[in-house]
């Protein structure tokens, strides 16, 4: 089990220490912010009004012996640079840190920051994209050039098969699961890596991987 | 082509402006402060300074005639309100907003919102996951109980085809795509959908898919 620190009970830092103690490991949760403390005290194992450029502060509250310290400071970027240099020179193994801008990043990483977090903008570039395309419930960046889409079953594939439709060699794309709500009520059904035999049913969601050209081309048809 | 407004040009707000911009749409940004105005203005079609629940200001701005409105207002939950009220009796077709809470997400999907965005949660659930993991580089939510994640190719794996490893079979989980940097350098290179023959390489990045319990399995297993 990891010991974590998370340093900045905003909405993100909160979020994610609220995260780390439901799946099960002891965070230590420290904000200058009295209310902000007090709001997570009885989710996380500690939770420390503190002020985190303060390295006696940190050490008071053991800090110093987590595996993982996560930043989440945005607004203040010089807060969350001497926050990391404390951190760094406490010896942390592991820092996560939020930026707001790629500057602010590209600080982090030459501080020795391992993960730098933009919330805001993978979340704009994820939903911005499901907005420009037809009926994309929802759009993931996998790498670079390729991407993963939820699109609702567009009408001329429902009652096909996946081997009928032939979506890899005609289209290039591959079908990763299907999302479907059974006819008799109940929870939704994920299907993943679906067979050649899969007949694919109306108000089917589906979940198709390929690169950003054969996604577009894919928007192109359905649009 | 659609048209788009976005209503608040702070961090999330701006993100989505350009990102929509970028992607070739026309997007009017509205904010009451005039520096996120002036920010933006080179971007947008429009970038406009206004109070967002003055309805005669959204009129004469022009937001009635959009296709999709963008309402990113995270401290203010009144506003956040009071301006996706606005937007409705104006007759926009889709309106996305942002919550900072649960309960904000209740009411704006009670006000007609056709999708509520929590950023920071969202992210946080992201980050959390891979950071509980061991060597687990990101991690998607992709249902309640499947998920995709990326880690670096095993040791154990390193050498071996696909069709040896086994991987659907023995472990329950998809190879949906290997990321993989050239030995001659030049960018990384993603292998979509990659056949029984591929051989997994030192450094190779695995993109995995499986249901949550099969996921930990793996997890525990590399620990
Ligand atoms: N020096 C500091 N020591 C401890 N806590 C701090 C310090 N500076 C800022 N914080 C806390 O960090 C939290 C997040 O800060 P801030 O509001 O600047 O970031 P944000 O990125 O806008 O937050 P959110 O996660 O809500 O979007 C706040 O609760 C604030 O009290
Ligand atoms: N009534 C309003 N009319 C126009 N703009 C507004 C109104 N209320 C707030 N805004 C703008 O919305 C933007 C975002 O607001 P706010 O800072 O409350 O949200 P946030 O969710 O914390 O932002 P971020 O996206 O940076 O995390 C700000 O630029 C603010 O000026």
């Amino acid at each position: 089990k990891k010991q974590f620190a998370v340093i900045g009970l905003g909405r993100l830092g909160s979020a994610m220490a609220a995260t780390l103690a439901d799946l099960g490991h002891d965070v230590i949760g420290v904000d200058a912010n009295e209310e902000h403390v007090r709001e997570m005290a009885d989710v996380l194992t500690h939770a420390v009004q503190l002020d985190a450029t303060d390295e006696r502060a940190l050490r008071a509250a053991g800090i110093q012996d987590v595996d993982v310290a996560v930043v989440s400071i945005g607004e203040n970027i010089e807060a969350s640079l001497l926050v990391v240099m404390q951190l760094k020179e406490l010896g942390i193994p592991t820092i996560v840190a939020k930026a707001v801008t790629s500057l602010h990043g590209r600080i982090l990483e030459r501080l020795g920051v391992s993960r730098v977090i933009f919330p805001e903008r993978d979340m704009a570039i994820r939903v911005a994209h499901s907005l420009v395309m037809t009926d994309v419930i929802d759009y993931i960046e996998l790498s670079r050039d390729f991407s993963i889409v939820e699109i609702p079953a567009p009408p001329p594939f429902v009652g096909r098969t996946l081997r009928e439709l032939e979506l890899r060699p005609r289209l290039g794309l591959t079908i990763i699961a299907i999302k479907r709500k059974p006819a008799t009520g109940g929870p939704e059904v994920t299907t993943v890596s679906p067979g050649g035999d899969e007949r694919i049913q109306q108000n089917d969601v589906l979940v198709l991987l390929g690169d950003n050209a054969q996604i577009a081309k894919l928007d192109e048809l359905l649009g």
